[in-house]
């Protein structure tokens, strides 16, 4: 029986759909099925994969629109045990009529994860960087959710946003996620900021913060280039290994329960 | 008579935010009196400022949402002819109400930038990561328009989306702004994936990308945990000379038109 997990932050750029793709892939190197659902209209996880938009004829778009069924939209990533389905848009039109979708119609993406349950061991949701509504469609569809954040100033302000917005949600009696945690990405150990943001973070979220950090490392950014998860191209590398230990540490609470 | 420039890239944390901040600075340290409107709800602006959302009485949403003149929304910066307005939102609802005041009447922000025209030489609008309505707001405001580019394979995919729907809107009969060109940021020297995706968009985009680049560089880093623009706390690092730079490329087809 799946779990959903949402990628969320509404600062742009923390790591979010890195952090979906390579989670993803290692814990299917573990060998749970796993599923990326790509609700960001910039269609990130499918460059992740080196395809282009194009190459989807079935997408997140479609069956927002009620076509087809959810399973049309799955795409096989190369990668065993890793499927995908991403936003197939192109234009500002879609991007508005997508975004009008997800708004008129909230229920829908929580709907076909809730089958995709059934064949998927982990679902990962990337957001996009805003709290619209595509981004409250996954968190009302997700099960627990995650908070990728760079060590940096304007990506650490953008929290209390996000957690303020979730607290309003819940006090309307709306069901909102479980909070994994906060997971420290592109963190370089030689500068003063980066070591002064992640204090702040442990001192303020303390346990809600997982221990893995992810360095920041030019293997990551070579996931798009390359078309690959991290434990593709380079797993005995440094970046593989963190996202490795990531994968342990979703999976403890749950060999714990 | 001022000229107004949207800082815009649908992909996020390219450096929108910090090209604007320290692009305006540089400009205002040459004299000209500039004005920043931060359209994007993450209120960046307000942060690279060492301000919180909660210290500005009055922000785009207010003047939106048709209270008070387009005036009393600009704030003193700190720094010597600076000015900035910035989004004054927090929850989603007040999100998703600014992105629905921008879609109901696109043309507010103009009007209110025809009136700014007159006492600012500058005026830069900070775009959100996306092609929304706030978005389009901005470029059918603005006079021209230019993209950060962080030089990484994700950014270097967000921009046909954005040229696409530029070209579509221009189909349409709807005024565009002027290209003014691509901005490589984050450029470190040192990677192959950088200066792949740097070859790319010089021969792509040729003489519509800017000479300067700017390198990634701790100091634009610190500019929102200082609160200032890297002009004002280290002028003569190669940050802020780079910024003088690009200064200097904006000026320059003014001079010689
Ligand atoms: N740990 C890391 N080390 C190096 N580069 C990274 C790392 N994490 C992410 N990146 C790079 O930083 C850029 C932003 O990452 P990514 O696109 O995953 O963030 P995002 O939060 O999904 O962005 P958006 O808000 O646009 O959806 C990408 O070019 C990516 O390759
Ligand atoms: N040249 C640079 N060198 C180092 N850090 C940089 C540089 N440019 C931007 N940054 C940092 O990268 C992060 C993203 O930059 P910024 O917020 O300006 O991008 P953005 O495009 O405005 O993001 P968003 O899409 O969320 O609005 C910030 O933490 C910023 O301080
Ligand atoms: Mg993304
Ligand atoms: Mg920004």
């Amino acid at each position: 029986m799946g779990r959903s997990v949402a990628v969320v932050c509404p600062k742009g750029g923390v790591g979010k759909t890195t952090v979906a793709v390579n989670l993803a892939a290692a814990l299917a190197d573990k060998g749970f099925q796993c599923l990326l659902i790509g609700v960001d209209p910039q269609c990130g996880i499918v460059s992740s994969f080196g395809r282009g938009h194009y190459d989807l004829d079935f997408g997140l778009f479609d069956f927002f629109d009620s076509q087809g069924t959810p399973d049309s939209a799955i795409q096989e990533s190369g990668i065993a045990n890793l499927d995908f389905i991403s936003s197939n848009i192109w234009s500002r039109e879609e991007e508005l009529e997508l975004v009008n979708h997800a708004k008129a119609n909230p229920e829908c993406l929580r709907n076909a994860i809730e089958s995709y349950k059934q064949r998927y061991d982990f679902i990962f949701i990337d957001c996009p960087p805003n709290l619209g509504p595509l981004t409250f469609s996954a968190l009302i569809a997700a099960d627990s959710y995650m908070v990728p954040l760079q060590a940096e100033e304007l990506a650490y302000r953008a929290l209390p946003r996000l957690f303020d917005s979730l607290a309003e949600t819940a006090a309307k009696g709306i069901r909102t996620p479980e909070f994994l945690g906060i997971l420290l990405n592109q963190v370089s150990t030689r500068t003063r900021l980066c070591a002064s943001v992640i204090r702040r973070v442990r001192e303020e979220h303390s346990d809600q913060v997982f221990q893995t950090m992810i360095p920041r490392t030019v293997r990551l950014a070579e996931v798009a280039y390359r078309g690959r998860p991290v434990s593709s191209f380079n797993p005995s590398g440094r970046a593989a290994r963190c996202f490795e230990e990531l994968a342990d540490e979703i999976l403890h609470p749950i060999i714990e329960a």
